[in-house]
């Protein structure tokens, strides 16, 4: 108890506004905080040093790992990845760096330019194309989405490739008319083929605050998602509001941004990312 | 809700007189924890909820009013009052051409928005000019083309090999001459407040143009950072006026608060769709309940 008493109250104070500045949130904050208290109860002897890595493995724990379908046999036909989120999050950029990311893994790759809504959404995704050297299956602006997508998936299945990433417009989330559209796109997807292996990944912004909540509470509502990917992670935002989000949805985050070329894209390390928020 | 939790702190209470010290400990600490999850910055949290203990404790409960709608009431006005009461708008230059700076971080709505307050000057009758200044991004050029297309406003494209902003600079000044323009609106890349080289290229964009007005493009769901983003922005390039997007979400924008309160630059508009007509004035009223959610 005299050595519990040797770290002051300051040290819990500052470790608490550490993680509220980090965008954990106030209430997730305290919770981890008095956890970590009711822990050092338990281990007196425990130096500050020992309760930071504690808390580093507390956080890092809160992050399932479950496997993606890419680290999985495909018996037949291609694997299908949905990028999804909000306006500007990175979701075009993303699906460019997946693409090389497979790529680099000899997979076969295509994408789909599914924004058919937003000003040169598709050039975007045609210079990344370009840059690749991977095709991409597009129509006309204001296109049918789901037709896109649709067309994305059955190109990849006649070419035989082994993956089709699909780009989708931003949406936010309570624009009913939108969540309506990628509603379909999802259902469009699994109706070309129910067997395909799909993954659906909401794409989050490390400097957004708590809205991330929002986001994934609206967006799981209306397609099943299976991962996170967290861009941005190269500026000062430590996206801190992904341990919260881990504890309440548990969700994988299977990437994370760090930059806007091609290969800034790294597979999530959830120790290395409770360590960025705590030092 | 806030005002729901405060009751129940007032509820308890059967003491009669101004608002107990304790009391409005309990509501401080609700207080917090409501501005933090609508991601008000700690700082300012601290700093507002600081200001507000020394004006609430002893406080006379006014009549027809319960403590705890007494208090909303001083947080929300406390709130109006920090973000600022006039209209803010885009200051004309006293000679033509007035030329506007839009920067801000990756994905903040730079290019969509320049487009929006080109749209808002064409309809005043102006002769506005947009620039293609992202060279950067892929088909960035292409995206603020067809912005301008749509709502009939000239777009400066980059010549054939021009691959660094500042080499624009010349081609740009001869078209605002020939045109008579009197609003030229440069959209920029997006760039990190923490990219030495990339603010050092903003820097000296801004010392080649000369603007009147640069224009900081925040997104209105930014989170903790959002004061250090722009507290950045405005020392190394300077920042005339604020402008926060994708207000049609439904983001509590406290980061709203933390900027206007932290580099106190005014607030000129909002952004509220993704159409080109979505442009708003600021109304610190709507933005204040927002904010309390
Ligand atoms: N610094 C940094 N910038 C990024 C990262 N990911 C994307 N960006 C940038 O963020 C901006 C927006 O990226 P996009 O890929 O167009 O975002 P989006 O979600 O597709 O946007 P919309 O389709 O308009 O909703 C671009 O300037 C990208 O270069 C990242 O990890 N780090
Ligand atoms: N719903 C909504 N979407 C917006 C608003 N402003 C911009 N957007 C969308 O946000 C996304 C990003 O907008 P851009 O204008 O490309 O952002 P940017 O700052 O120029 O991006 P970079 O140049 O890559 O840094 C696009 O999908 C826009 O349509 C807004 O007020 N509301
Ligand atoms: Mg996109
Ligand atoms: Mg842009």
């Amino acid at each position: 108890d005299a050595l519990f008493r040797k770290k002051d109250p300051a040290f819990y104070h500052d470790l608490e506004e550490v993680l509220i500045s980090a965008d954990i949130g106030p209430v997730v904050a305290q919770q981890l905080v008095l956890d970590l208290q009711e822990w050092e109860k338990n281990h007196p002897e425990a130096t500050a040093e020992d309760s930071l890595s504690h808390l580093e493995a507390r956080m890092a724990q809160e992050f399932p790992s479950s496997q993606p379908i890419w680290e999985k046999e495909s018996p037949h036909g291609p694997q299908v990845l949905l990028l999804v989120g909000v306006n500007g999050v990175g979701k075009t950029t993303t699906t460019g760096k997946l693409a090389a990311y497979f790529k680099s893994q000899g997979r076969t790759v295509i994408l789909g330019a599914a924004d058919t809504f937003r000003a040169a959404a598709i050039d975007q995704l045609r210079r990344w194309g370009e840059q690749l050297e991977i095709p991409v299956v597009h129509q006309k602006p204001g296109a049918d989405p789901a037709s896109v997508a649709f067309d994305t998936v059955r190109a990849a299945r006649a070419r035989k490739l082994d993956m089709a990433l699909i780009d989708t417009a931003g949406r936010l989330q309570n624009k009913h008319n939108l969540m309506a559209e990628l509603q379909k796109i999802g259902s469009v997807i699994r109706k070309e083929d129910p067997e395909t292996p799909v993954e659906i990944l909401l794409v989050l912004d490390a400097t957004i605050g708590q809205n991330a909540h929002s986001q994934l509470e609206e967006f799981r509502k209306i397609t099943p998602l299976s991962g996170l990917v967290l861009t941005k992670l190269d500026g000062t935002s430590k996206g801190g509001v992904a341990v919260a989000l881990a504890q309440k949805y548990r969700l994988p985050v299977r990437f994370i941004g760090v930059g806007e070329k091609a290969t800034d894209l790294l597979p999530f390390d959830p120790g290395l990312f409770a360590r960025s928020i705590l030092r | 809700s806030l005002t729901g939790r405060l009751e129940g702190i007032f509820h308890k209470l059967t003491g009669k007189g101004g608002l107990s010290e304790s009391a409005v400990e309990d509501t401080l600490r609700e207080l917090r924890v409501a501005l933090l999850e609508a991601d008000v910055s700690l700082a300012v949290v601290k700093e507002f909820t600081e200001a507000l203990r020394a004006r609430l404790v002893g406080q006379a409960v006014k009549a027809g009013l319960t403590p705890a709608q007494q208090i909303i009431t001083e947080v929300y006005k406390e709130i109006v009052h920090i973000l600022g009461d006039h209209r803010a708008n885009i200051a004309l230059a006293s000679k033509p051409p007035t030329i506007v700076f839009m920067m801000g971080l990756q994905g903040s709505g730079k290019t969509t928005t320049s487009a929006k307050i080109a749209l808002h000057f064409k309809t005043q009758g102006r002769r506005v000019l947009l620039v293609a200044s992202d060279l950067a991004r892929l088909a960035a050029v292409d995206q603020l083309r067809i912005l301008g297309e749509q709502i009939g406003v000239p777009v400066v494209l980059p010549s054939e090999g021009v691959t660094r902003p500042q080499d624009m600079v010349a081609s740009v000044r001869k078209r605002i001459l020939e045109g008579m323009y009197e609003i030229v609106i440069v959209d920029t890349a997006g760039r990190l407040s923490i990219d030495e080289e990339l603010m050092i290229e903003l820097k000296n964009l801004k010392s080649l143009y000369n603007p009147k007005e640069c224009l900081l493009v925040v997104d209105a769901m930014q989170g903790q950072e959002a004061v250090n983003v722009s507290r950045g922005f405005d020392q190394s390039i300077g920042v005339d006026g604020v402008i926060f997007t994708k207000l049609d979400g439904d983001t509590r924008g406290g980061a709203v608060l933390s900027i206007r309160s932290v580099i106190k630059k005014p607030i000129k508009f909002v952004g509220s769709g993704e159409k080109l007509d979505r442009l708003e004035p600021f109304i610190p009223e709507r933005m204040a309940s927002r904010i309390i959610g």
